[in-house]
């Protein structure tokens, strides 16, 4: 049952950064975060570049979703 | 390794964006 309620919330954020539903973010999405979310533009773009772990420019759910479980295993490791 | 030292200074940027959309969500409407 937690699983589940992890994926959801996983797709929930994607969503909220992927405005226009295009099934992946962009920089550009993640810097109209900025007036959203209490984080800088400088911090949005380094979230951004850790979350796209292959470096193509282009978050998908999947690498959403693996930043998402790292974040998660840190909260659970302390 | 590089990228591992970049993990780690990232993680808590990471932690903080995911945190804030948590709180996004769980705040007022």
């Amino acid at each position: 049952a937690g699983h589940n309620t992890i994926q959801e919330k996983t797709h929930e954020f994607f969503q909220i950064c992927d405005i226009e539903d295009k099934g992946f973010i962009t920089r550009r999405d993640m810097q109209r975060l900025n007036g959203e979310l209490p984080l800088s533009a400088d911090e949005l773009e380094n979230v951004f570049d850790t979350l796209d772990s292959d470096g193509n420019g282009f978050l998908t759910l999947d690498e959403f979703s693996s930043g998402f479980s790292a974040f998660l295993s840190g909260q659970t490791a302390s | 390794d590089p990228n591992m030292k970049g993990a780690a200074a990232n993680e808590g940027v990471l932690a903080n964006f995911f945190n804030s959309l948590l709180s996004k969500k769980t705040g007022s409407p």
